[in-house]
């Protein structure tokens, strides 16, 4: 993913950032 | 042939449509067994949704471009159709593996997943033609560079803050995203980090008030600061 800085945690996802979890 | 602006653009555009020739413009069996397994099926409101955002999309675009560029507007979504259930069955496949469950009921029925979603895929389609705009210079595609980023979000009306929440996931899931549409995702997420997601009616302030309520409940009240 060349240089993009990833924000989420390994345990992070699409889930958690809609509050899905 | 030698390799020239022009016809690195062309190839950008070239790859982007390839990449999507064997896309669905509806979605595939496999969304479909997401959608059946959840507790409250999706289907209808995911296919309404994308028909009343391709009708805006369409009489957006072709209202800032002219009628004659209609069919382009046209083309531009139905691409964007095709990004959007791609990158959201690949989104569902990583989040099986990584949780473990294949109930995502609550994901897929929140409006604001798949309009972010369908924003983030029409955002990429408009992004790979507008970049070529200006070496390009076919007609539409010079005034199509005032399309780009934030527009999609006045014309889905779309907070920045939700936009901001899969825009990681994508690049994530989606390989055939070219190191410059990267970038470009990424200089998207910084507009809405460094201003957009502050805007009076931002959903972050919301967050915000109930983090420290949940920090309230947990912790002693620390003195108010300035």
């Amino acid at each position: 993913f060349h240089d993009y800085h990833f924000g989420l945690e390994e345990n992070e996802g699409i889930s958690e950032l809609f509050d899905c979890d | 042939p030698p390799q020239t602006p022009v016809r690195a653009a062309m190839d950008v555009i070239q790859q982007l449509k390839m990449t999507l020739h064997s896309a669905s413009d509806r979605p595939s069996e496999a969304l479909i067994s997401y959608f059946n397994n959840c507790t409250v099926n999706p289907t209808e409101d995911i296919i309404k949704r994308v028909e009343y955002l391709g009708n805006v999309f369409k009489e957006k675009f072709a209202e800032a471009l002219g009628m004659e560029c209609a069919e382009i507007g046209y083309q531009r979504f139905n691409l964007a159709k095709r990004l959007y259930f791609r990158v959201m069955e690949s989104m569902l496949k990583s989040e099986e593996k990584r949780l473990s469950v294949q109930n995502f009921s609550k994901l897929l029925n929140i409006d604001t997943f798949h309009t972010s979603l369908l924003g983030c895929s029409v955002e990429v389609v408009m992004a790979t033609y507008g970049s070529s705009g200006s070496i390009l210079q076919t007609g539409t595609t010079h005034a199509e560079t005032n399309l780009s980023f934030p527009w999609i979000l006045h014309i889905f009306k779309l907070k920045a803050f939700d936009f901001y929440k899969v825009i990681e996931s994508f690049i994530k899931v989606e390989p055939c995203l070219t190191r410059e549409m990267v970038k470009h995702l990424e200089g998207c997420e910084h507009r809405i980090m460094e201003s957009l997601a502050w805007q009076t009616d931002s959903p972050i302030f919301e967050l915000i008030k109930q983090s420290r309520e949940q920090e309230g409940q947990t912790e002693q009240p620390e003195p108010t600061s300035s």
